[in-house]
């Protein structure tokens, strides 16, 4: 152990590990939390080659071959529950990401939460046992987070009992979801329903992109990755153009809106509905921001504590880096900010439980302000996190721009929160909205 | 801010643009109102956030006034009001994370823990308001003096929390697997491993790349 790194710990006024506690929410949470931990990195399965000596081709295969490795580690050790999952994972992942991720966190929720009783029982036991993999194609080349400028359309033939899809632009192409381009072999489409020569807005349909067994695209379908990005090199966001793809009436997510054989559109009882996914994603990120930050600060300032360099009194031996104003200034605000992040994830899931729970009874009083604080506190922690990560970096001087420091990648596979889930100016935006309203 | 201006009572944590209402919140010359903030209480730097992003609401909505005074459409109106209408989002949430982190102080038993994260809560509220100070004279909730003397109080605090730099990264209890940087190791021994990191790169499997061979030798032939 590092002499200086001894000292520092050492001289701490607290006790580390109740500190923990709290951050974990209790003792049996961290107890809890570190024998999940302890059960990937003692899985010989998930030994991997260093992935910063890898080509994109290789990172996308040994991430393949590790979602795989914990969809069948997760059942074997009987992991059901979403935070276990969720500790399982990131271990598992370390700084990068997941190349299914959009399975599970959208397109098997989405079937969860609009399939009616019927279509439940066709899909959920296929994509549960992984013979369909699936993931969520909202947005588009042209079209981000303005959801009704979506140009996909999908419109209702009674001749066949079909719908047909088309991406009847280049600007309309499908372009960014996650394990689109090469993983899965369906996708949950958002598209603009025409049913009897009348728009209706945006609804979702499954729609097989893959033939099952040979995994090539199916006729009509033009799918593939969009390319080397500036992080997220484990996932294969994609691109997918359809051209006069036909699926049947029953493709159509039907708890809420419907379409009768006849074409006779039918309105969800409530738009609030959708809703709650977003919220429940942007609470979720609020938490990540507080993680990635948390991360950076542990690398930047244990390096603070074991490097040495110039001198504060001449001729003195050279003094720990963390002993500079200047250093403890650039990084103890930001240490500041990972606690109140942390604190702030707590309460914005505490509070997303809550409210859904409100919900459940009919009680949507309090969904506008959750939903104009998440969108707000999403933006609001995933800017200042993004920028915290680069102050650390730079704090690390030279070493930092090193891959081995870990911090470049950080930066790059946390930065993306700023613009998906909500391009963060058009969040506080909505919550400036609900601000002048209230 | 228009039902709260219309008298209506609101809920949640947006209800502080009620008591602002009362108060009328105008951006004064500074000199003109004397702001009693002790630096040191939280509750009393919660109170001076939630002023501020009071303030920017009313403003963001003031401008909007104007705008439409101007016989701007909505949209128009709404349009050319963003930029002020993003600072007041932002200030609201500011406030909003400094009022949690606060709040959370309260749930902590242990005392030691309580006086350094006491002591990291403070660090970042004032550090929140010296970076955004002109929101807060302009709204005239703090004098020039008092930013001052928070600067002094963040050197402090920066000293007194160096002792604890460490120990409180550590609490993150963030596994070295996790975490796979060779900077932050839990170990410390950093020199070490990354001379082992760099030397496994897989630039270094041959002594001599091959690329001398090609390029680099018949080069040297050619001139």
């Amino acid at each position: 152990m590092n002499p200086d790194i001894v000292k520092e710990r050492n001289n701490a006024t607290f006790d580390v590990e109740k500190l923990t506690y709290i951050l974990d929410g209790g003792p049996e949470k961290t107890i809890r939390r570190r024998e999940i931990e302890s059960l990937v990195f003692n899985d010989p399965d998930f030994k991997e080659k260093d992935p910063n000596f890898l080509s994109r081709s290789e990172r996308y295969d040994q991430a393949v071959r590790k979602s795989a490795q914990m969809i069948l580690k997760l059942r074997e050790y009987g992991i059901a529950d979403p935070d276990e999952i969720q500790q399982y994972k990131t271990m598992a992942k370390g700084n990068l990401h997941e190349a299914m991720g959009l399975h599970f966190a959208m397109f098997l929720p989405t079937l969860y939460s609009q399939c009616d009783p019927q279509q439940s029982r066709k899909w959920l036991p296929l994509a549960e046992s992984f013979q369909v993999v699936g993931t969520y194609a909202q947005t588009e080349l042209g079209h981000g987070t303005h959801l009704r400028g979506l140009e996909t359309t999908a419109t209702f033939d009674p001749a066949t009992q079909e719908f047909v899809l088309n991406s009847p632009t280049i600007s309309s192409i499908k372009w960014w979801p996650g394990g689109l381009g090469k993983t899965s072999n369906h996708a949950i489409v958002l598209a603009q329903l025409y049913t009897l020569g009348k728009c209706h807005g945006l609804h979702a349909f499954i729609v097989p992109v893959r033939d099952m067994s040979t995994h090539e695209p199916l006729p009509g379908i033009v799918v593939g990755d969009i390319g080397p990005k500036f992080g997220f090199s484990e996932v294969d966001n994609g691109f997918l153009k359809l051209e006069n793809v036909r699926i049947p009436r029953e493709n159509m997510l039907m708890k809420y809106a419907k379409v009768d054989p006849d074409g006779t559109y039918m309105k969800p009882p409530s738009a609030k509905l959708t809703y709650g996914t977003m919220v429940f994603i942007r609470s979720m990120i609020v938490g990540e921001s507080a993680r990635a930050l948390a991360k950076s600060c542990t690398i930047a300032i244990r390096y603070s504590a074991v490097r040495h360099q110039s001198e504060i009194r001449q001729g003195e031996p050279e003094p720990q880096i963390i002993d500079y104003q200047t250093q403890q200034y650039k990084l103890l605000p930001l240490l500041a900010m990972a606690y109140a992040f942390t604190f702030v994830g707590q309460y914005m899931k505490q509070t997303y439980l809550r409210i859904t729970g409100d919900i459940n009874q009919g009680d949507f009083s309090e969904l506008p302000e959750l939903h104009a604080l998440s969108a707000g506190l999403k933006a609001f922690t995933t800017w200042e996190a993004n920028n915290a990560i680069e102050v650390c970096r730079m704090s690390c001087g030279g070493h930092g721009y090193s891959r081995s420091s870990a911090l470049p990648d950080i930066y790059v596979e946390f930065t993306p929160t700023c613009t998906y889930e909500g391009e963060n100016t058009v969040m506080m935006l909505q919550t400036a909205r609900y601000l002048v309203k209230s | 801010y228009r039902q709260a201006k219309a008298g209506q009572q609101l809920s949640g944590i947006v209800s502080y643009l009620n008591e602002t209402q009362d108060r009328r919140v105008q951006p004064q010359p500074v000199a003109a109102r004397p702001t009693v903030v002790d630096i040191n209480d939280l509750s009393s730097l919660v109170e001076v956030y939630k002023l501020r992003a009071a303030t920017l609401v009313e403003m963001a909505a003031k401008n909007i006034q104007q705008e439409l005074q101007r016989r701007k459409s909505q949209e128009d109106a709404w349009n050319n009001s963003c930029i002020d209408l993003v600072r007041a989002s932002d200030a609201h949430c500011h406030y909003v994370v400094v009022k949690l982190f606060t709040d959370k102080l309260g749930e902590i038993g242990d005392t030691a823990i309580h006086s350094v994260l006491s002591n990291l809560a403070l660090l970042y509220a004032l550090h929140g308001i010296t970076k955004n100070s002109g929101d807060f004279l302009m709204a005239g909730l703090l004098s020039v003096p008092q930013v001052l003397q928070m600067s002094l109080r963040i050197k402090e605090l920066l000293s007194q929390l160096r002792l604890n730099a460490v120990a409180l990264v550590d609490a993150f209890d963030i596994h070295d697997k996790k975490l796979n940087s060779v900077l932050g190791r839990y170990d410390g021994n950093v020199y070490e491993h990354m001379f082992e990191w760099a030397r496994s790169s897989p630039l270094n499997t041959e002594e001599v790349h091959e690329s001398f061979h090609k390029y680099l030798k018949p080069l040297r032939s050619k001139l």
